[in-house]
């Protein structure tokens, strides 16, 4: 399981 | 269409009451900051010189290379009306994000 999450944010 | 745009790229962009109109991804550990998704009408699209897989080198001269997400997202909130940022187009590195 991928433990890394990627986060996205808007800019 | 943006298949010719150079590889390495200095885009100025002014920013909108939305913002700049794009997305990141990445800042963990040193990977890097990744455009992942840009908004269809926003700045960034309308300036036609950015694309999703672009990495973000820097930030009005900001280096982009080791900094958090927390942080690049905080300098492109709080950078001002104008932003200049050098990109340079790593789509195949970009690809691990949208395969997690």
């Amino acid at each position: 399981l991928q433990t890394k999450n990627y986060r996205q944010s808007a800019v | 269409d943006q298949g010719d745009l150079p590889l390495e790229r200095r885009v100025l962009l002014r920013r909108s009451p939305n913002g700049f109109g794009f997305n990141i991804v990445g800042g963990d550990g040193d990977e890097g900051i990744y455009i992942s998704f840009i908004q269809t009408g926003g700045v960034a699209d309308k300036s036609g010189e950015l694309r999703k897989g672009d990495r973000i080198l820097s930030v009005n001269n900001i280096d982009f290379r080791g900094v958090t997400h927390e942080d690049a997202a905080t300098v492109l909130k709080n950078c001002g009306d104008t932003a200049e940022l050098h990109v340079i187009y790593k789509y195949d590195d970009f690809i691990r994000f949208e395969n997690r």
